[in-house]
């Protein structure tokens, strides 16, 4: 008995030039029978996730035969967010990496790339409206992503699915912001003498909402997700609180000595301006623990490892959408099958209603760059991050841990047959034709 | 299969699949047609992700002898 084609069927707007979204459609059905089968979709992102699976089913036999079992498949994701964090500040990661990226998402049905884009070390995003950025900012003139590599980056993963939502955080982790826009960053006073160092960015100077105004006014054109990261995490207050200016700016506003006010004032209106570019905004924990207004719907990301559950249960009991990356730190490395810890962490396990728990929009895998960098991104990222692809697509059901084992080995030697250098589980091999 | 779909039945019957014969294409009244590009490079891409080192490593038609 012969396969001879898989017809693929969509059967509502399809969406073919569309960038993909947090409502995007991913269901798919799969039947797979003599001599024709089929994949029905509602969308082409579904069409996508339903393509990954069926060309999971195809086996090779030793001899090189081809072969599949009849099948019938009818699938969904469980959250639609599933997201994968990389951070290209602390090292730069070549457009290709990018890619391979994108494409290693795919295989594991992940449809977001958090672009933590630029940080404290360096700017590598060439701002068209202020080129000095990362003419100062960034490592150096070959470590920057223009225009043309931003849009090549956005069209791979639109073609596989892909979201892509930049983070540009602030206003803690923006020392390479300064070098490239005068007067952006608190500059910092010992003994009421100016010194060298700058803090975080000036939130007392209109100066600084100006450029932000424009900045984000661009940023909202380049991307085209409804989504943009703002950060918020981290704001260290003690350049802050030496600055004479910043001083009579708080009693100017009657913040008293509470620096969380001041921080708050900043984050709310750059979320404002946010609002006014008709986006919507991700933030960092942080602004939410330190009371910042938040517009309805702006998403929350529940990073701290500490008391995680308890900060989804607070956060959901707000109100606020909120996604997950606390249990999966994939940068924190360790001797062993760490993969098994990404993949028991559930993110439902809070107390709360269900309509708290239907708050939780999804997760990412964060892999940050501090030792990451293109010799090591991958096999880092995979299959650790396969384990979080999984809890974010499957049933919560799904938690047997040695027959997602067995399954995970085979499909990190799939990965690595289509090119992917994802680093084994444990002991094992794969056979020749993963052309190790 | 990777991550674990919703709802799975495999069933024992075999097909065979001759890589050279294979097809992947819209089906007729599905409302992305032969314009819709992401698709068609999905189709591409997917082939090779299943065949492609066949085709490259055994060249064609042999699996036609048969």
């Amino acid at each position: 008995p012969q396969l001879e084609k898989l017809l693929v069927f969509i059967n509502l707007e399809p969406q073919c030039d569309a960038f993909p979204s947090l409502s995007s459609d991913e269901s798919y059905s799969l039947l797979v029978q003599e001599p024709v089968a089929f994949l029905k979709a509602n969308e082409v992102w579904g069409a996508l996730r339903g393509l990954e699976t069926f060309s999971q089913l195809v086996y090779q036999d030793p001899y090189g035969t081809f072969t599949i079992n009849e099948s019938t498949i009818a699938d969904s994701p469980r959250f639609p967010h599933r997201g994968i964090l990389i951070d290209t500040s602390r090292h730069y990661l070549p457009v290709k990496t990018i890619f391979k990226t994108l494409d290693a998402m795919a295989f594991n049905k992940f449809n977001v790339l958090h672009w933590h884009i630029v940080d404290d070390q360096s700017f590598p995003y060439q701002s068209i409206t202020f080129p000095e950025l990362s003419n100062k900012g960034s490592y150096s003139l070959s470590h920057v992503y223009t225009p043309s590599d931003i849009h090549t980056v956005l069209e791979y993963a639109r073609l596989r699915g892909i979201r892509v939502i930049p983070e540009f955080d602030s206003p803690g982790h923006t020392q390479s912001w300064g070098k490239g826009q005068k007067n952006l960053l608190t500059p910092c006073f010992s003994q009421k003498i100016r010194i060298q160092k700058v803090g975080p960015v000036d939130p007392s100077l209109n100066t600084t909402y100006v450029f932000f105004d424009t900045f984000f006014k661009e940023i909202s054109r380049v991307f085209p997700d409804q989504f943009i990261h703002l950060g918020g995490d981290e704001v260290e207050f003690e350049c802050w609180a030496s600055n004479p200016n910043i001083q009579n700016f708080m009693k100017k506003k009657g913040f008293g000595n509470n620096f969380k006010r001041l921080e708050s004032f900043y984050i709310k209106k750059i979320l404002d301006i946010i609002t006014s570019l008709k986006k919507s905004s991700i933030v960092w924990q942080d602004v939410f623990d330190d009371q910042v207004e938040l517009q309805p719907g702006t998403v929350v990301e529940v990073w701290k490892s500490e008391y995680y559950l308890n900060e989804l249960a607070q956060v959901t009991a707000s109100g606020f959408p909120t996604i997950l990356s606390a249990p999966w730190y994939l940068d924190l490395i360790s001797y062993g099958q760490d993969w098994r810890n990404y993949y028991i962490a559930e993110p439902l396990n809070f107390e709360g209603s269900e309509k708290q728990k239907q708050l939780v929009i999804g997760g990412e895998a964060c892999l940050w760059g501090e030792y990451v960098d293109a010799t090591n991104l991958i096999p880092r990222l995979w299959p650790r991050a396969s384990a979080v692809g999984e809890r974010l697509w499957s049933p919560r059901i799904v938690t047997n841990l040695e027959n997602a084992y067995r399954r995970l080995a085979v499909h990190r030697c799939r990965m690595v047959s289509r090119g992917i250098a994802a680093q084994p589980l444990f002991t094992g091999y794969c056979n020749y034709e993963n052309k190790m | 299969l990777w991550p674990m779909p919703r709802s799975v039945q495999v069933f024992p019957r075999l097909l065979y699949i001759s890589p050279e014969n294979f097809q992947i294409d819209n089906s007729p009244n599905s409302t992305a047609g032969p314009s819709c590009s992401l698709l068609l490079e999905a189709f591409r891409r997917y082939y090779n992700y299943m065949f492609g080192f066949y085709k490259r490593h055994h060249g064609p038609a042999k699996f036609q002898d048969k």
